[in-house]
């Protein structure tokens, strides 16, 4: 994308271009380009070429900026995950315990989607492909019971990573945001010390800017430690991964490259930075 | 909000007509709001070339500001590409056959019994699910099927080839006397060839009397690739937005529209079977401009 032997308003005009249609946003891509521009100003960087290797290196070091968390602790681990409508939450619940439990850990399921037709049934077919337990309950069941009941099982039977998924749901649904405020409440009040507990939004990387209103609004709503990024093997190039780090200070702790137990991987900023231009 | 940044652009023109240059400055506005509606770039480009023809050689009208009148050849603009007030799509009488196909995760399934719900009184519908891939994606539309009242394609269940299924589906459709026939198919990628040429060969087990692209309203810039690399493969003769009760402002709807030419039929407004409504180019209009 990223032709050789340009002038430096062609530099910016295919720059505003590549970040656009990466679903960086217009707002967001002005802003970061208007803070690179001052840096280029500041560091006499001149022509195109310069600029462009500039630039490459001037988002790696943005995306570099906040690092995923490392899964783990002495005691009990709970992870959620929350996010917007066919995301890719229960795909990537069911990816994240077969690694887990790859790596030795003592997984358990939890199928806190009690409301969409099936999800319990295809969260247990995760299960099974990753050879771990569910915990579930009945269609129209409560989410928090699930959540309380799948803790107090975790405990008895001392698994050391908990992975729970919830039902899609807009940020601009006040009930369902509650609910899921409701459901993070009962988590915290069963988590004793030495436990640790994370909440990651898994987002889609064909969405548009959406993608970042939702994880500004769920942060504000339920504070996050990490995003998923999901859909990665698609066309789109997940630009919300920029103003994510940038502007809500959010880690990607890993993406979603397809629908196989194995399709997903950490994230690599440096390479990430890279498939823009490609 | 749009109507406030032209008007402090355009503010008080006395000229009699909308000049190239305040209408430029305009443009750029209009662009950037396109833009921050996630409508696609080369939409967004084509559109602006558009409504500048448009907006030029209008006189000034003396009962409206000049932001108004901009606006409101704009919007016209909007909705016209959109398919136009007043126009109302409808579904052939008689045997109906649909096609559902899109994107991982836009509503294909919840769709398929939504809009059986919607005309079971016109049709006697047969839900088929063809996906084979997904966890639960059968067992999904079966409960779907279900609460809408409609008639579900249980022997597809025991079945693991989606070409199988649907030939089966057709003659069990032909003998049972169901009239309408809806096709529910995996989520996929136009990147994926294989996936692609699937449903090609779906497409042309049955002749389907409408291939709707179901998309999600929250997509960004790659729709236009997806949905292009859909129509070239084989005819889409509609579209299906999803999930318009976000707060997204739909741009996408844009992008799909004018890449394909195609209408859009209905609109989904929530996870409920209820919530599908048909689609009003002036209301979309307005959203995406903001
Ligand atoms: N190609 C691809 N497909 C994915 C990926 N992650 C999830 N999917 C697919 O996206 C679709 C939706 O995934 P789900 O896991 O059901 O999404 P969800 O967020 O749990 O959906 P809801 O519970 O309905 O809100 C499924 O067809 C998945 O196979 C990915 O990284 N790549
Ligand atoms: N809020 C909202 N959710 C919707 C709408 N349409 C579908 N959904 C939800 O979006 C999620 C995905 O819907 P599905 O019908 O499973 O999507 P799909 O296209 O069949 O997914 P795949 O088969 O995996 O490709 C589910 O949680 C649905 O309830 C809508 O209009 N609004
Ligand atoms: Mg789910
Ligand atoms: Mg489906």
């Amino acid at each position: 994308l990223f032709r050789s032997r340009k002038t430096e308003k062609e530099f910016y005009d295919e720059l505003e271009e590549i970040l656009v249609t990466s679903d960086v946003g217009v707002t967001v891509t002005r802003s970061i380009v208007d803070s690179f521009r001052e840096l280029a100003g500041r560091q006499a960087i001149t022509g195109g070429e310069a600029l462009q290797s500039a630039f490459v290196a001037f988002l790696e070091q943005l995306v570099s900026r906040v690092v995923a968390p490392e899964i783990g602790g002495p005691g009990m681990s709970v992870l959620m995950l929350l996010g917007v409508n066919g995301s890719g939450k229960t795909t990537t619940a069911g990816k994240l315990a077969r690694s887990a439990a790859e790596s030795g850990r003592s997984v358990l399921l939890a199928a806190a989607d009690t409301f969409r037709a099936a999800a319990a049934d295809q969260l247990a077919e995760w299960s099974t492909r990753a050879g771990v337990p569910l915990v579930r309950q009945q269609a129209g069941a409560d989410p928090g019971a699930v959540v309380y009941d799948a803790l107090d099982a975790a405990r008895a039977r001392k698994h050391d990573l908990v992975i729970v998924d919830t039902a899609g749901r807009f940020h601009n649904r006040e009930n369902l945001v509650r609910e899921l405020q409701k459901i993070d409440k009962i988590v915290r009040s069963k988590l004793a010390e030495g436990d640790r507990y994370y909440r990651m939004i898994v987002l889609d990387a064909t969405a548009g800017t959406n993608a970042f209103t939702q994880a500004r609004s769920f942060h504000e709503a339920v504070p996050l430690d990490a995003a998923i990024v999901t859909k990665l093997d698609s066309s789109a190039r997940g630009g919300v991964i920029l103003p994510l780090i940038a502007d809500l200070g959010l880690p990607v702790f890993r993406i979603g490259v397809g629908e196989g137990v194995d399709d997903l991987v950490p994230f690599e900023g440096t390479a990430w930075v890279h498939s823009l231009f490609e | 909000q749009l109507t406030a940044r032209i008007s402090g652009i355009l503010g008080s023109f006395g000229n009699k007509k909308l000049t190239e240059s305040n209408v430029r400055d305009g443009m750029r506005e209009v662009r950037l709001a396109l833009l921050e509606a996630d409508v696609a770039v080369k939409v967004v480009d084509d559109f602006i070339e558009n409504a500048t023809a448009k907006a030029l050689g209008e006189e000034i009208l003396r009962s409206v500001s000049p932001t108004q009148q901009f606006i409101k050849v704009i919007y016209d603009e909007l909705v016209r590409v959109m398919g136009g007030a007043g126009q109302q799509f409808s579904l052939r009488k008689g045997k109906l056959n649909i096609l559902l196909c899109g994107l991982q995760g836009s509503g294909k399934t919840t769709t398929a019994a939504k809009i059986a719900l919607m005309h079971k009184k016109q049709y006697r519908f047969l839900l088929v699910s063809a996906d084979t891939y997904r966890p639960a994606a059968m067992e999904q539309l079966r409960i779907l099927a279900g609460q809408a009242g409609v008639g579900f394609f249980e022997q597809g269940m025991k079945l693991n080839n989606p070409i199988e299924i649907v030939r089966k589906a057709r003659s069990f459709a032909d003998e049972n006397g169901y009239n309408g026939l809806i096709i529910d198919t995996a989520g996929r990628m136009e990147v994926d060839d294989a996936m692609m040429k699937e449903i090609q060969q779906i497409s042309k087990l049955v002749k389907f009397d409408e291939t709707f692209f179901v998309a999600d309203a929250t997509a960004g810039q790659s729709i236009v690739q997806t949905v292009s690399a859909f129509h070239a493969q084989f005819n889409l003769t509609g579209l299906v937005l999803t999930k318009f009760d976000s707060d997204t402002r739909g741009g996408a709807a844009l992008s799909v529209k004018a890449v394909t030419g195609k209408p859009i039929a209905w609109v989904g407004t929530g996870e409920k079977l209820e919530d599908f409504e048909i689609f009003y180019p002036e209301r979309i209009a307005s959203r995406i401009l903001g």
